[in-house]
């Protein structure tokens, strides 16, 4: 089981579609200081199903919607699609490929899709914690984080390794 | 799930034993399972070894008896202990800005490789880490990477080397963010990392 | 001390828009007064250019105002508003680690301007800094370095070549601290600084 | 007024009395990761008079005494000085140099000297607001912590600068 890929649309400082297809191995994301790279890390947990805004650095949800820029208006919504390959069957569902896709648009209405039919958020959980993708598992240490095991409290590391096990 | 927790614990432990002495060469480090309610061991300087390997066996036994208690174990957490080459076993708190990132990964790989997730994701993680310590977390990387997708996102040239695949990531004068990925041929990426390390 | 807050905040916030723009060549920058209850302003994307200015004036209008309300000082805070080139305004929050810390260098040295400390201790602050903002960090380190003293703390290279006293910290395999100094003079400075530029 | 020098004696990885003189311009500190810069940022917070072990690391104050390590005996008491030079006249003192030293033991018994003087913490922070040098004034940017001034509340900003001034 593993990360296919990545589809951004309308999301933080991606305004036109982004794919970002992964292979197996290590992937370095590489360029200068505020040229989108963390925006990706976010659009991977937004897509998980993130639930608090300041955990990707926002105030209100609607902040990872496009503001716009230099000649380019904002845009009205956001769709982020992650796209995990089952081919190993690691997730029990019948099919090879399984996709994730969150959209949000400014009015505050959103929704989920699993392999294009809409679902609820409980869903998607559910599918990625078969997996210990879940929220304490910390399969995605954002920019500052890295420090936070060894900071935080005896308690949350046991949930960390309950969510993985 | 709560059999799982024990079994996934033990693996993570002996894991994270290892890989400290990897992170921390000369030192050591473990994983223990505590009370929620017993404060935290006063930490004094100067303990003969003799004092604190008595001292280790004990918390063994209690950790084991511990863990016996099942009604218990809503109290339990997981603590972190570290004491680098040379130094006494001092408070977490107290260790440096890279020791406590080389801590927190190894903390990391040793849950991974116990139970180990599809992908993960490293925004910036070796920040705080010197050449020296860059140089065993790209080892770490290096070594783990058939067992999952590791997807490190940074600034730096050195982790670069490491990369199987890469993906530039540049803003244009108008806040657009644009993408340019390559996967680099195994002997391109082995070049690069030969070259590299002669520079 | 009152009217001093107010001759140094009208002070640093002159200087923090020439810095802004010195950290964020294109972009700009401002910092504003504003009454605790305000809540954040909804920045929404895509404002003209023309409607931005007119409420900027507005705002400007507005600060002025407030800071005349003697009583209702203790209600203000002050708020930093930085667009990097290209980009419309958004949150504080949304800036990237980079961007962060360069504001924050910008804030602290706008203040510093304003009424200098006689030290600054400034401990690995270029940590999410790519090459290029650090080179802007280290540039206002030497225009301002005949204002006070700066004690930087840092674990890269680059930065050692701004060094006026260079302090090296070791630790050997007793958990022993050693410490030895070396004034650079003027010359080798610049010769370390033409070289490592030259790199 | 500058800083003049810093000495540690049983300060955290310092048992051994260590003295830092300080030149003008730029200072520079290096070394490998745990090899003590921090250390010596922590020393000069402390030294001015720093009241919470956790902006210095530590659980309890006793902490930032030298714990021993292989072949040394943990220390009894910490101590750190810090010279100051007012030949400029800076600060309302008579003094052309003005040191601060900071004491503690292990049982918990610790003191402030002002030029050798047994003073309170209070004459110390009097001294140090004189030159901007309070608790607000941010002159120490802890590692981790340049960020906090873009994080934090707009009030606290304020109070940086009412500091300064
Ligand atoms: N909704 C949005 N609309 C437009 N731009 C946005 C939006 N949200 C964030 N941005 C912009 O994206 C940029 C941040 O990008 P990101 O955090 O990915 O940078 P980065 O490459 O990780 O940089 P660093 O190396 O400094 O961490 C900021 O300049 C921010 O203004
Ligand atoms: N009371 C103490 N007694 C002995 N050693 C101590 C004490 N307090 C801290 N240390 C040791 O000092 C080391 C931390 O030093 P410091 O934080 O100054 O490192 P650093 O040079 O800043 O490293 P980095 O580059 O990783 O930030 C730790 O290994 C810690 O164990
Ligand atoms: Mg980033
Ligand atoms: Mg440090």
């Amino acid at each position: 089981m593993h990360l296919k890929s990545l589809t951004l649309k309308g999301f933080k400082s991606f305004p036109d579609r982004t794919k970002l297809a992964f292979g197996p191995g290590v992937s370095v994301v590489v360029g200068p200081n505020g040229s989108g790279k963390s925006n990706v890390t976010d659009a991977v947990l937004w897509a998980m199903g993130e639930q608090s805004p300041l955990a990707i650095r926002g105030q209100s949800m609607q902040d990872v919607i496009f503001g716009g820029g230099h000649g380019r208006k904002a845009s009205q919504s956001a769709e982020v699609e992650l796209v995990l390959d089952n081919s190993d069957g690691t997730l029990e569902m019948e099919f090879a490929e399984v996709s994730i896709m969150r959209r949000l648009d400014r009015n505050g209405d959103g929704e989920y899709r699993l392999n294009g039919a809409r679902c609820r958020l409980a869903d998607v959980l559910e599918v990625l914690s078969d997996t210990g993708l879940g929220k304490e598992s910390h399969s995605v240490i954002s920019q500052g984080r890295v420090e936070a095991i060894v900071t935080s409290k005896p308690k949350d590391r046991r949930l960390l390794i309950e969510e993985a096990a | 799930i709560r059999e799982t927790f024990e079994e996934t614990f033990a693996a993570a432990a002996r894991n994270f034993e290892q890989l400290a002495q990897q992170v921390f060469p000369g030192g050591r480090g473990r994983l223990r399972l505590v009370r929620e309610d017993a404060g935290p061991r006063p930490v004094l300087g100067g303990q003969s070894a003799d004092a604190s390997e008595a001292e280790a066996a004990a918390d063994a036994a209690e950790a084991d008896a511990d863990v016996e208690e099942r009604d218990d174990e809503d109290l339990h957490g997981v603590e972190i202990e570290i004491t680098p080459a040379g130094k006494s076993m001092k408070r977490l708190t107290l260790l440096s800005g890279g020791e406590k990132s080389m801590t927190a990964l190894a903390f990391l790989f040793a849950v991974f490789l116990a139970k180990p997730c599809p992908f993960y994701i490293l925004d910036e993680v070796e920040a705080a880490l010197d050449d020296l310590n860059i140089d065993r977390f790209l080892r770490l990387l290096r070594s783990y990477r058939e067992h999952a997708q590791f997807i490190v996102v940074t600034h730096q040239k050195r982790t670069m080397e490491a990369a199987d695949s890469l993906y530039g990531v540049s803003m244009g004068g108008d806040g657009i963010s644009k993408v340019i990925s390559r996967r680099l041929p195994p002997e391109q990426a082995a070049e690069a990392e030969t070259a590299g390390s002669a520079a």
